[in-house]
Formats: C-alpha cells, sequence, structure tokens
C-alpha cells in the first residue's frame, strides 16, 4: 500500500491511497484502502490522514476517521496516531500505520508495526524513515 | 501557509537488502509532490502525483508491483479526497491500468459517484480515455514468486498476513 497526504499554500488538504491488497487474496476482496473513512479521510477542519496496514481491522476501527476524531477532541498528530493504532491493536488485535498532517502543517509518520516506508517534506526540510525511532 | 506533504510506501515487512529501494522510493514520491505544492498546485494534485510515482515504481504493492491474488492476477484498490469540501473518489478490484489513483479521481470528479468496482470500474476507465495496461506488464517477478510461495505452502494468506499493507 502506498498513500500521501498534504496540504497547500491555500490551507486546503488532501489524502490519497492505493494498493494491491493481500497477497493470495480471495477474487474480489476488498480492504480498507477504497472505502472512505477507512483507507483514507481529508477534512480542511481538522487534518489529513492516509493509513496502511491489516485491511479488515482498520476497517473495523475506521482507522482513518478514528484518528482525526481524536485530533478534534484536541489531540496532535503524533497522539491521535497512537490512540487510533492503540486501539485498533487491543479492540481488533489489527497492526498498521498512517501518516497525518493537520490544519497547522503538523504532521506525524506512525506505525505499529516493525517498519514503515515514510518520507515529509515541511520547509523544504527533507524527512525519510523506516524504523521506530528514524 | 507553509506547504507540508508526508508519504508512506506501506507498513509491510521490508527485506533489508532492499531498504534503500524504499528510502529512495518514497524520497522521490514525496519530493514530486513537494514540487507541486511549492508551484502553487493543489494538495489533492500534489498527493495524486506523490501516489503516481510509488505507483510506477514496482517495489511497492499499488499499481507496477502489486500483489497477485489466489487466481494469479491483480486487483487493484484506491481512494483520494479532497479536504475542502470533502469530495471523495475511489475504486475497487479494478484491472488492467497502471494508475488507480488516477481513476480514483476522475470517479470523484466526473460522477456524481464515491466508489466504482471491478467492470464498472474497468467500463469507467475505458469510457475515459485510461489506457489499458495488460495484466502481466504489472506483475513483477517478486510478486509471482511470493504468490507462488503461498500457493505451495498453501497458507492462509489472510492469517499469514496480519500487519501487512
Amino acid at each position: 500500500t502506498v498513500g500521501a497526504v498534504a496540504i497547500d499554500c491555500e490551507g486546503n488538504m488532501a489524502c490519497a491511497t492505493s494498493t494491491g491488497g493481500l497477497t493470495n487474496k480471495m477474487v474480489g476482496r476488498v480492504g480498507d484502502t477504497a472505502c472512505i473513512g477507512s483507507g483514507g479521510y481529508a477534512d480542511n477542519n481538522v487534518g489529513a490522514v492516509s493509513t496502511t496496514g491489516h485491511g479488515e481491522s482498520i476497517m473495523k476501527v475506521i482507522l482513518a476517521r478514528l484518528i482525526l476524531h481524536y485530533m478534534e477532541q484536541g489531540k496532535s498528530p503524533e497522539e491521535a496516531a497512537d490512540a487510533g493504532l492503540n486501539y485498533m491493536k487491543s479492540r481488533v488485535e489489527g497492526t498498521g500505520g498512517a501518516i497525518i498532517v493537520n490544519s497547522s502543517g503538523d504532521w506525524t509518520a506512525k506505525f505499529s508495526t516493525n517498519q514503515m516506508s515514510w518520507a515529509a517534506v515541511k520547509d523544504d526540510q527533507l524527512h525519510i524513515g523506516i524504523y521506530h525511532g528514524e | 501557509m507553509k506547504p507540508v506533504i508526508v508519504v508512506h510506501g506501506g507498513a509491510g515487512k521490508i527485506v533489508k537488502e532492499l531498504d534503500e529501494t524504499y528510502r529512495l522510493g518514497v524520497k522521490r514520491a514525496v519530493l514530486k509532490g513537494y514540487d507541486v505544492l511549492r508551484q502553487g498546485g493543489s494538495a489533492l494534485t500534489a498527493v495524486e502525483e506523490a501516489v503516481i510515482v510509488m505507483e510506477d515504481e514496482p517495489i511497492f504493492n499499488a499499481g507496477h508491483g502489486s500483489v497477485l491474488n489466489e487466481k494469479g492476477y491483480i486487483e487493484m484498490d484506491a481512494i483520494i479526497m479532497d479536504g475542502k469540501n470533502l469530495d471523495s473518489g475511489a475504486v475497487s478490484a479494478v484491472r488492467n491500468i497502471a494508475n488507480p489513483i488516477k481513476l480514483a479521481r476522475l470517479v470523484m470528479e466526473k460522477t456524481d459517484h464515491m466508489l466504482l468496482t471491478c467492470e464498472g470500474a474497468t467500463l469507467f476507465a475505458k469510457a475515459q480515455g485510461i489506457p489499458e495496461t495488460p495484466n502481466d506488464t504489472l506483475i513483477t517477478e517478486r510478486s509471482r514468486k511470493r504468490w507462488m510461495k503461498n500457493l505451495k505452502e498453501n497458507s492462509n494468506p489472510i492469517a499469514d498476513q496480519i500487519g501487512l499493507g
């Protein structure tokens, strides 16, 4: 799965997510990616999220919208991502990751799996990571 | 407002030897999207362009490089959303196109619908002039080997891939 979130010069936000799904998946199986609120969500009033991970788990908790809900309650993107991923792990034993940007331009890339490749640019500064702590 | 863009290349297992390839892939994608933003382009176009880069990069599980289903062909899903007006477009189980994210944007902009699936998505792609890309040209040797390995092991692909994107 791949994804992107962004905020532009006018303060508009967007998200995009694309995937081939699970290896050897059942014909016709559709995961979280195409489902609004699960594979991604964007609302200028809050932020934009793109997710990745175990699709069925992400769909059960509607992960992208759940993370934005936590942000609406006042959490930072990082806190909201942790809260959403922890909820998914504790409720349905699912793991995954999310990238987020909020209306102030704060961003994060968080994951409960061992790895997630990600990159970000803010203030012309490039950041890249795969493992926890990068 | 200073523009910001973030991309991911999935949370699946990354083989150490391919670590650098993944880093280069996400770097190319994020710089492509940032270039759009720096020139005053919209967030919507920036995320689409960034994802197209990764769909075209065979290391990632999307577009070219997508994994195979149990029958040995590719079915892809994609979504795009505009935070300005909550418009969104998506496709699922779509076959024989290189960039599902482009089709998702067309669903958003050219139809009254949110999601087109399977044959309907394929017909819509044709109607919009998106060229057909043969399944075989989207399949990488790596994806084919993984598919065959799973078949041989007769494993449960869902249970075995918990946590993978």
